[in-house]
């Protein structure tokens, strides 16, 4: 049966789209299905994956207004599907806000995926608000990418708290899959302090991989593509890979 | 009359924050009466300038829920206050749904600061939500931090549209103070690029300072200063200095 993990940190810029694409393209190599759901207007892991926003009616905002038949699209990559983004999605929080069950919209939409996929992940938007909520509702994991900067690393407390609240009030199966540090710069102080931090006060639940700056991380969205096909050498790629992982392992039965 | 700037990007991670504190904080040296609202839940700018989240009742929430009698707070810098954010904040959008005046609430609340300062900041979250809404039409001016990424880009011309649609609909006289390119790394293409794409499409309103990608200006935070007084020799304060010699001749008379 199918995994949902949530890609969530309301600190904007710290890599949910990049690691939304780069590990669902690695565990796509490793022939795991993987779906993944662009749930962020901005559409940024549509467009990182080749595919152009508000081209088909098998978005994610049909898909949480529950309107229409469902067709994820295939990528370039096997084993990948996608539910693109469309900027229809802003305006769902408000479209939906006296709908009854809510928060539970795109939990009941992606129920019919689940047996089709080893893994759903959803991309999250900057925020707390209705998308958010609702992903943290549908998910079963939720996996959070964590800039090595001192305002993110701030803001990681709070997102632990309304993790918690989400699993007190809407999901209680929801649990932390990992931290993942991302744009680790070993030359800079900052980064190390940051680390350190993070893996003292949220031990266990830091993954062993840790994402460096790397430029071909930020080149390969302007071709479409992740970075395992834009430079499979580059150490992004190699990272993302280690993540990948690290992710199975996580999970295999103890 | 003071003048009303947002700082505005729904793309996340832009340096919008890093922006208001230190495009603030320059003017502030020049003696300039400056008042920065931190409109966003996470409450960054207001740890940025080592002040407590939380920690008063004169916060942006109550500032635009229209509750109490309101003193903004003084900071380290002299000419510069401060109204702090809190977690309140995210809650707003639904509470005021109902409210007639909805967008208006935040220009309404300012119009009592307006002779008392030069310039009043508006931070503003990393969306397009009742917040940045608020902030839009509230200012005369929205001041846009893009950095030199593909996926901020990719956004930009989103947000021109909404601009478009808030100065028609809620805000007639709301105008495009500037784009500033932020994080600027001379030694990869992608930066250079970025650069040239947006001085092309958006002729005439990208301002000629770049800040570059600077540590101390990610290190400042984390004492609660701007990058003026962590590290005045630092490449990232001077070049917000100049930020702030180039806003200030944008504005005086023609
Ligand atoms: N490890 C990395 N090294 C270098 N650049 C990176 C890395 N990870 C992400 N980036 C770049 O940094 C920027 C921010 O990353 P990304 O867009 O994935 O973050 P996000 O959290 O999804 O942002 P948002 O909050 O806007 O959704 C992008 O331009 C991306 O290409
Ligand atoms: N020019 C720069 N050089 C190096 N680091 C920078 C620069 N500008 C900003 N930063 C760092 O990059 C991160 C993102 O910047 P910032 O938080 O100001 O962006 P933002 O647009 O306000 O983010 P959000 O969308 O979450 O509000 C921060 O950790 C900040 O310290
Ligand atoms: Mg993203
Ligand atoms: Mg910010």
């Amino acid at each position: 049966m199918g995994e949902i993990v949530s890609i969530c940190n309301q600190k904007g810029g710290v890599g949910k789209t990049t690691t939304t694409i780069n590990l669902g393209s690695s565990l796509a190599a490793a022939e795991k299905r993987v779906l993944i759901v662009d749930f962020d207007p901005q559409a940024n892991t549509t467009s990182g994956l080749g595919i152009q926003k508000n081209s088909t009616e098998s978005n994610s905002y049909n898909l949480v207004s529950g309107i229409g038949d469902f067709t994820p699209q295939k990528t370039a990559i096997s084993f990948l599907d996608l539910i693109p983004s469309t900027s229809d999605l802003v305006g769902a929080d408000i479209e939906l806000i006296d709908t009854p069950d809510r928060e539970y919209r795109l939990k009941k939409a992606l129920a019919p995926f689940v047996e089709n996929y080893d893994y759903i992940f959803i991309d999250c938007p900057p925020s707390l608000s209705f998308l958010t909520v609702n992903a943290l509702t549908a998910a079963s994991f939720v996996l959070v990418p964590v800039q090595c900067e001192y305002y993110a690393l701030e803001g990681l407390a709070d997102l632990m708290k309304t993790i918690d609240l989400i699993k007190q009030s809407l999901n209680p199966e929801l649990q932390v899959s990992g931290i993942l540090l991302t744009m680790f710069d070993g030359r800079n102080n900052l980064s190390h302090e940051v680390e350190m931090e993070i893996r003292k006060h949220f031990q266990g639940t830091v993954y062993e991989t840790v994402i460096p700056r790397n430029i071909r991380l930020s080149e390969a969205p302007s071709h479409g593509k992740p970075v395992l096909l834009y430079d499979i050498k580059s150490k992004g790629s190699e990272c993302y890979l280690e993540l990948a992982k690290e992710f199975l392992g996580r999970r295999s039965p103890a």
